[in-house]
């Protein structure tokens, strides 16, 4: 890696930037989204934070244009120069443009530039970094086309930035900080991209290690698809099970949704909506994506439990019948996702439904037409329909061990 | 120029446009020094080359002239 003469950085952690405009070649979700996980991938390994504003002066000004462009790099239609940034500093220092004669896209093509690793790249440079001459880094000059669905920083780029910066903090997040808007404008609302929040004193001195995936005591917290994947969710980490790839991937939390970085009791997908509820405490999110939805969290009393409901030991979602089971303790609730009501006449005990599910639920799955309940190490399969319970298994059978 | 195969002035041209961007290369205008030109651009392609890990021989080989037609990102790799 290298950085730039005399090592210019910014001298805070705190790091604005605004969109100045769009790339008509991609949906303005798209385009933000891309960019935002773009900052999340240096946010995730250093102190900084990146908070986006909407009007004003930022310290990164991200923008489009074609050929001269009021700075002395004037970009050269299609091909060749694609984007360039610079270096911390005021003014245009930070500052990234996008060469806008090229065909930019949200996924990795072969007739267009992936904005997330330009961006990423260029985000590199505002952040302090020069290029670097290992070849596969994310600062390697030359556009190099990859998978991005996992994408991970590159150790040089890593070692590159925390030789300005340094480690993330080792505080892990304080559960979910309230999302209310700030005293600035609502037009400027900040989208916090840093998994970072104040040490409290009920914060673990070291977070758990991820237990392995055949570990015969592996238990989970919280079970959901997402998008035709699998989600297991432990502590503050996730194993994907995805058609799309053998073998099982292990991510963070912080790495989807860095502001629930601590870990969830239950989630559930409703696909027809591309929706996922989280749930940690007395309080619930719904997430498109990476995006958790405005207006989020939310108290579960909301869903019409009552106070004595502290939290939800596990969720799951029956895409044929639209309803929604609750597990806390040993008792469900029936939650009905058309009218967004608790049915009546719950909650029942679950084993005077669910012959053979005398215990506990952990978390809860749906899938091929059965229901999965997990407790501890094992799991119980149960026919969706008659609610009978076909088999027990491991619990991390899922993982091919 | 360095030993160069019979290649097209464009080529050249715009091997010295990428030098001048990315690597920092200053030409001498004045005729009396072309020969100097030749050898601070020999020099600059070897500079290219060995960042790019390929073979370092400060001709405009076509493996050269590939990669300085890579799309990429607008700022210098080296700079004085």
């Amino acid at each position: 890696y290298s950085t730039f003469p005399l090592n210019p950085k910014w001298k805070k952690e705190d790091v604005t930037y605004r969109i100045l405009n769009y790339t008509p070649d991609m949906l303005q979700d798209d385009v933000e989204e891309a960019i935002a996980k773009a900052f999340q991938l240096w946010s995730s390994v250093t102190p900084l934070r990146f908070t986006r504003l909407y009007s004003g002066e930022a310290d990164i000004m991200i923008s489009f244009a074609s050929g001269f462009h009021s700075d002395f790099y004037s970009f050269d239609g299609p091909g060749g120069t694609l984007a360039h940034a610079y270096a911390p500093g005021k003014g245009i220092g930070g500052d990234a443009h996008f060469d806008e004669d090229e065909n930019w896209t949200k996924f990795t093509t072969y007739n267009g530039y992936n904005l997330f690793l330009v961006a990423a790249h260029e985000l590199g440079h505002s952040l302090g970094l020069g290029h670097s001459n290992v070849f596969g880094a994310l600062m390697y000059p030359v556009y190099m086309a990859r998978d991005t669905r996992n994408y991970r920083l590159p150790q040089d780029d890593i070692d590159g930035i925390q030789s300005l910066y340094g480690p993330p903090r080792k505080s892990p997040a304080k559960a979910f900080p309230s999302q209310e808007p700030t005293e600035m404008t609502p037009t400027e609302a900040p989208t916090e991209t840093s998994p970072h929040e104040e040490p409290t004193e009920m914060t673990p001195s070291k977070p758990p290690t991820r237990a392995d995936d055949c570990d015969p005591h592996l238990t989970f917290d919280a079970i959901t698809t997402l998008r035709g994947e699998i989600l297991f969710f432990k502590d503050s980490y996730v194993w994907r099970k995805s058609p799309h790839f053998t073998g099982i991937e292990h991510d963070t939390i912080s790495s989807f949704w860095p502001s629930l970085a601590a870990g969830f009791d239950a989630a559930y997908e409703i696909d027809k909506k591309d929706q996922v509820i989280f749930f940690k405490d007395d309080q619930y999110w719904a997430v498109n994506g990476y995006n958790i939805q405005p207006g989020f969290p939310k108290p579960i009393q909301n869903l019409g439990f009552s106070k004595s409901v502290r939290k939800i030991d596990a969720a799951v979602h029956d895409q044929t019948t639209k309803k929604t089971y609750f597990f806390v303790g040993h008792r469900y609730w029936s939650f009905n996702e058309n009218t967004q009501s608790m049915e009546r006449g719950y909650p029942r005990k679950i084993a005077a439904d669910f012959h053979g599910i005398d215990h506990t639920v952990d978390a809860a799955l749906q899938k091929n037409g059965h229901f999965y309940f997990f407790h501890g190490s094992k799991q119980y399969e149960v026919d969706v329909k008659t609610k009978k319970l076909i088999r027990t298994m491991q619990s991390n059978s899922w993982f091919d061990c | 120029l360095p030993v160069v195969p019979e290649k097209e002035k464009e080529d050249i041209q715009f091997a010295q446009k990428y030098l001048e961007n990315f690597y920092d290369f200053k030409e001498e205008k004045s005729a009396l020094f072309k020969s100097k030109n030749l050898n601070l651009m020999s020099e600059k392609i070897r500079e290219m080359q060995s960042f790019f890990g390929l073979e370092v021989t400060g001709e405009l080989n076509s493996q050269t002239l590939d990669m300085m037609k890579q799309p990429r990102c607008g700022i210098p790799d080296v700079r004085s």
